[in-house]
């Protein structure tokens, strides 16, 4: 939209209204962790500034468009609305996005099939012209996640939206991530140069090998090559599909001795959050007993050289075949990250190798799910995969289905599943988020268009039987069987069957040397139900404020057995008394002010001419008495 | 017998346009709210 008016600043406050649904408020929170990687827009809980936004659950998924300057600005993710991509969407509206195919050169793109609209839908697709929206010279983007598909307001089956190039039919309206050049039009129009939680990508495409180092503290070093003998063939960022292009680092292990190292540093980094992932695809080409140990070489005021500290040993890396790996770090002073190959024992006619590294401050998935061979899975009937069983933090034991048994849609499903800790743990199981990622496995973080869903256990959830849906699975769930032949319970599981289409699925790098990873992670959101933080509180609370009505959005609370009104307040602004009926403002105290000033200004004033009247009046007497006995003659001398 | 999955999405991928026209909201291109009472593009 057109207008500075209609600009956020970089930081947007928010609240994440009591409304929203457990699982919303967990995947609006991992929509700001995506705009936080790849944009220079940053969220932060409301504190009492001027406009914020209001995130609630509402009927449906929508937004305003721009910053209206309304103080609270609503966004509403309502029933099924909460999925990552609708989150976007709906918050690059707020920022002042329009939908892609309303731009003024939408017809040089795609045909509108206006026969095929509802009846009365049809302003639904209307253009602007580039007075009152600007495409920032963004050429038309069919991967946008503001575009509609081609489905939208039809009144048959027949596409409303047809592209004037036919293989981004199924393209528009895909809902995976920001595109390219969304995170370009937004960083365009919000002037950004860089982001809250991204560090470094490398794929060792260019001769600088993005800065890294070799060290002097070392007997060997890492080559920058684009093939080994012993393996791999070609690299991981291009697979080998572009001749005298495709490189990746490789520490030679069959050239040294058995203990020998070979240390890659990263250049300098400088963290804002104090906690990163690193992600980096390795392959082994030498002996199983080699190994990867990642350090950090941190720096401080005391230590000008840097202290190395070993974070991670990575051992039994499988030999011929890429894979990817996860390291969490914590850091909170400069910092540099450190690839150590170290020669193993045995014989080796390879070495390590690495590519596709990328550094970000965030939180690394908990488990990763390697799919191998893929493509064989595919078009097969009655295919249906499941993971290895992972354990969340709390402890709860759990495995991911991935369905690929219907021609069109590929489905996801998240099942609890009896475990070690089950006796410990809490039955129903309460609140626990469970986010399932299909990585897009492009070099560059900032380019990935992963495909996310998030479903959270509700401890009150029944199901057709009567069970608790989310109860014990050795109370609840069926009898299922390992590949070592060990028996367990697997409950019902819960996702969906329209997780992504087959066709989406083999486009991007989803499918990449024919190996899929799916992300996971479980982690406990019951800190984000009010309600349920501090119940004890919350129903002492209720009793003594049933009789309190707090005005103007005022919250009741007690304290020392009374309940009191806490009041909102701004940058400028406050309300106050004790229903928080009154309201003050920076404002009225300038007024107060500078009444005060020119009420004693006046009040001086008129003391000031009283007196000199009285004076003037006194002396005046007493010079025409003087003058009565005065002669001309000294009147004119005097 | 219980079924295996709890379909979230009913076997249907819904769009944000789907999920509020099935809702009868008529919003402006579907997912706009604008100023002031009338939400359709005039």
């Amino acid at each position: 939209i057109t207008g500075e008016r209609y600009r956020w600043s970089h930081t947007i406050p928010y609240v994440l209204d009591d409304s929203l649904e457990m699982n919303a408020k967990g995947v609006i929170l991992d929509a700001f962790e995506r705009y936080h990687l790849k944009t220079c827009i940053e969220f932060k809980p409301w504190a009492g500034e001027a406009n914020y936004i209001s995130v609630f659950k509402g009927s449906g998924c929508w937004s305003y468009v721009g910053n209206r300057h309304v103080g609270k600005q609503e966004i509403s993710i309502g029933t099924n609305c909460d999925r990552i991509a609708t989150v976007q969407h709906e918050f690059l509206h707020a920022l002042g996005f329009w939908h892609e195919q309303s731009r003024s050169d939408r017809d040089d793109y795609v045909s509108i099939i206006w026969d095929r609209i509802n009846s009365g839908k049809e302003h639904n697709f209307n253009t602007y012209n580039d007075q009152e929206s600007d495409s920032l010279n963004v050429p038309y983007d069919y991967t946008s996640v503001m575009h509609y598909s081609k489905t939208a307001f039809q009144n048959g089956t027949e596409p409303t939206i047809v592209t004037k190039i036919p293989e981004f039919m199924d393209v528009i309206g895909q809902r995976l991530d920001f595109s390219d050049y969304d995170i370009l039009k937004l960083n365009r129009l919000y002037n950004c140069s860089s982001s809250l939680s991204f560090m470094d990508s490398c794929n060792f495409e260019l001769e600088n090998v993005c800065g890294m180092i070799q060290s002097s503290a070392d007997s060997a070093d890492w080559q920058r090559v684009s093939q080994v003998p012993g393996g791999p063939e070609n690299d991981y960022s291009n697979m080998g599909q572009c001749k005298g292009s495709g490189f990746f680092m490789h520490f030679d292990s069959s050239s040294v001795n058995v203990g020998a190292t070979a240390l890659l540093e990263s250049r300098i980094l400088y963290p804002k959050r104090g906690f990163q992932c690193l992600q980096f695809y390795l392959y082994n080409s030498g002996n199983e007993q080699d190994q990867l140990n990642i350090y950090i070489r941190e720096y401080s005021a005391g230590n000008v050289n840097g202290t190395l500290t070993l974070v991670e040993e990575i051992k039994e890396i499988p030999i011929g075949s890429w894979k990817l790996y996860h390291v969490t770090l914590k850091v909170t002073n400069k910092f540099r990250v450190v690839f150590g190959g170290i020669r193993g024992s045995g014989s080796s006619s390879g070495g390590l190798s690495i590519d596709d590294v990328n550094l970000s401050e965030t939180q690394c998935p908990h488990h990763v799910w390697h799919i191998k061979n893929f493509t064989q899975f595919i078009g097969s009937p009655n295919v249906n995969l499941y993971s290895p069983p992972f354990y969340s933090s709390k402890g709860y034991a759990f495995q991911i289905q991935l369905t690929l048994n219907n021609s069109t849609n590929v489905g996801i499903y998240f099942h609890l599943i009896s475990g070690a800790n089950d006796d410990q743990l809490q039955w129903p199981c309460p609140w626990q988020q469970a986010t399932m990622t299909l990585l897009d496995q492009n070099s560059d973080i900032r380019q990935r268009m992963s495909n996310q869903r998030s479903i959270t256990t509700d401890p009150s959830m029944i199901s057709d039987n009567g069970n608790y849906f989310w109860d014990r699975p050795s109370k609840v769930g069926a009898l299922a069987v390992f590949t070592n032949g060990t028996q367990f319970r697997r409950g019902v599981g819960f996702g969906t069957s329209a997780f992504i289409t087959h066709e989406r699925l083999q486009s991007r790098d989803f499918i990449k040397g024919n190996d899929v990873y799916i992300l996971s992670t479980v982690e406990d959101i019951s800190h984000l139900n009010s309600i349920q933080m501090e119940p004890i509180i919350s129903s002492i609370t209720d009793d003594l404020c049933t009789k309190v009505s707090c005005e103007n959005d005022g919250i009741c609370t007690v304290h020392n057995n009374k309940a009191e009104c806490r009041c909102p307040s701004g940058e400028d602004w406050w309300y106050m008394g004790e229903r928080c009926e009154k309201r003050g403002s920076t404002r009225d105290t300038i007024v107060i002010a500078a009444s005060s000033a020119a009420a004693a200004f006046a009040l001086m004033l008129i003391v000031t001419l009283v007196s000199v009247y009285y004076t003037r009046r006194k002396y005046r007497k007493k010079t025409s008495s003087n003058t009565t006995n005065m002669s001309p003659e000294n009147q004119h001398a005097f | 017998p219980t079924p295996e999955n709890f379909d979230v999405d009913d076997g249907i991928n819904q769009d944000i346009f789907d999920i509020n026209e099935d809702l009868g909201l008529d919003l402006f291109e579907g997912d706009i709210r604008l100023d002031g009472v009338q939400e359709r593009n005039s």
